[in-house]
Order: C-alpha cells, then sequence, then structure tokens
C-alpha cells in the first residue's frame, strides 16, 4: 500500500515516432513533469486527491502543448469547447461541465460544481453563469487560440475546400 | 485530453479528466470526459480511471465504469481490468483509446491501443516517472 500516488496522462494519440521530433518530445515530458510535481506537492502536504488531480491537471490547462485548456484543439468554427469532470472516491460525489467556451480552467469550475451544487453536470452558458457566480477566472478566445492550432483549423478547413473543388465533386 | 487519478494519505482516490475535444467537431459536441462512468470515474473500494481517446467509443463502451465493475465483479486486477476495457467490443467500438487507472493501494495501470501516450506516475518516497511511446 503506498502512502499516496499521483498518475497522470496528456492524451493518447495515433503518433509515429518520425512524426515527432526531438524537442517536442522533451516539450512534453517536461510538461508531465511539471504537472506530477504540481499533484505530488499536494499530497506530500497532507493535502486531499481531490485538490491534487485538480492541480495536476491545472498545469496541463496552462501548458499550450496539451488538448485542454490553452492550446486545446479548435472546432469547426475555429472555437474553443471544453468539457471537464472530477470524482471523489470517498463521497461520490462528481463536478461535470461540458461545452464551455471562457472558463480559464475547466476542471476547477467543475471542482466547485462537485462542491457546490445539486447537480453533476452543468453545460454551455448555465456552467459559464456558475463560474462568474463563483469569481473563477474566464479569458477571451485570444488566451486559448494558440498560432499552431489556428494554423493546424486553417489547413483543415483549406483541404476541405480542395476537396469541394475537385472535378465532379460540385453540384450546380 | 489530459487526466490524474490520486491516492491520498487517508486513503481516498479522486478522479479528473479535462479536454478541448476533438479537432473540427460539430459546435456543440460533448465527448466521454464528462460523462461520469465513460471517461471519468472514482469509487475508494476499487480504482480512480481516467480515459482518453475518441470520446464516441468510450461513451458507448462505458469504458472507466467496465474497468471498476471488472475489478469489482468478475475480481480482475488493476492492469487486466484496464487491458481488457481497452479490447472491449474491439469490434463495433473502432477508434483511439488510453485509459489511466489507480487501485485503492496505489497501484497504476495504462492501457492504450495507439502505441503513444503521454503518461507519468509518482509514489510517495519514489522516483517520478513520465512515458511517451509504448
Amino acid at each position: 500500500m503506498k502512502k499516496f500516488a499521483i498518475a497522470i496522462h496528456g492524451g493518447a494519440e495515433t503518433t509515429k515516432p518520425s512524426e515527432l521530433d526531438n524537442k517536442k518530445e522533451e516539450a512534453y515530458k517536461d510538461g508531465l513533469a511539471d504537472a506530477l510535481k504540481a499533484g505530488y506537492d499536494v499530497l506530500e502536504k497532507g493535502g486531499s486527491a481531490l485538490d491534487a488531480v485538480e492541480a495536476a491537471v491545472n498545469s496541463m490547462e496552462r501548458n499550450p502543448l496539451f488538448n485542454a485548456g490553452r492550446g486545446a484543439s479548435l472546432t469547426e468554427r475555429g472555437e474553443n469547447e471544453f468539457d471537464a469532470a472530477i470524482m471523489d472516491g470517498n463521497t461520490l460525489r462528481v463536478g461535470a461541465v461540458g461545452a464551455v467556451r471562457y472558463v480559464q480552467h475547466p476542471i476547477s469550475l467543475a471542482k466547485v460544481i462537485l462542491q457546490k451544487c445539486d447537480y453533476c453536470l452543468l453545460v454551455g452558458t448555465g456552467a459559464e453563469e456558475f463560474a462568474l457566480a463563483n469569481n473563477l477566472s474566464l479569458k477571451g478566445p485570444e488566451y486559448f487560440v494558440t498560432p499552431e492550432k489556428k494554423e493546424a483549423w486553417l489547413d483543415k478547413q483549406q483541404n476541405k475546400v480542395e476537396k469541394k473543388r475537385m472535378p465532379g465533386s460540385m453540384t450546380d | 485530453t489530459v487526466g490524474a487519478v490520486a491516492l491520498d494519505i487517508n486513503g481516498n482516490l479522486a478522479a479528473a479528466t479535462s479536454t478541448g475535444g476533438l479537432t473540427d467537431q460539430l459546435k456543440g459536441r460533448v465527448g466521454d470526459t464528462p460523462i461520469i462512468g465513460g471517461g471519468t470515474f472514482a469509487n475508494n473500494e476499487v480504482c480512480a480511471v481516467s480515459c482518453t481517446g475518441e470520446g464516441e467509443v468510450i461513451m458507448r463502451g462505458a469504458l472507466a465504469h467496465e474497468v471498476y465493475a471488472m475489478m469489482k465483479y468478475a475480481g480482475h486486477s488493476l492492469q487486466a481490468a484496464t487491458e481488457k476495457a481497452i479490447q472491449l467490443h474491439a469490434d463495433k467500438l473502432q477508434g483511439d483509446r488510453g485509459i489511466l487507472s489507480m487501485d485503492s493501494s496505489g497501484k497504476v495501470a495504462f492501457g492504450f491501443n495507439t502505441g503513444f501516450m503521454k503518461r507519468g506516475y509518482w509514489a510517495a518516497d519514489e522516483e517520478p516517472f513520465v512515458a511517451l511511446w509504448e
């Protein structure tokens, strides 16, 4: 039995080693190490598992390398939409948010819902109003959308346009 | 998607998952992350779970709860239950899956069918561990 422990993931995707240069790999490892430390420090001071997982996820939400918070993937509209959930194994209480756009730390909003709301899951503007009512930090799109993600999104839209232009693909 | 599971000094487990969703997804699409039992689940008696990958596959398979159920009702170990949840209904539910789980003793399991999962683990008084590839 461990005194305490934390484990994290930063996403699983179909990627080949050739697609990732050493610099990016090191950056990923540094981001993971930062998040681990954020959670471990909470546990080492006797903090709760709930606070530890929030701290670790907050660290990755701030890191534009990960698909959460700042630097997250963009929708077909070129916008960010976030989902998050947190669950307490002791009380079985839950906090979850869906399709929120301006909340800097979606996992922290989920935790406030776990602590203060009678409901488990809030979505969209209702969730954002709950964040406002609880003085959580909201940010404009310029905080979340990184140049890399914007470029990837533009490329994707360009591809979609070209596909439509292909002969035989138009309909009058 | 990012996630964390933890065991604290009082023996409590917790799970957390946060995501920006799928690139180019429809406005209003919500994935597995906030679906309790789908992408996120925790129960002190058994385990804490956080999933990543293609949300539709994870939701339809209720994969976070599957890890819990296979340990609680079928007596599987954390690692075996996690690996079984990665393979579950593979014929009907094709898509990337990654599962991070921790049991009530602080043991960890990583399951993924993508060959690449950004992950890390740090237990009390041990060295931290981070990895990317299988």
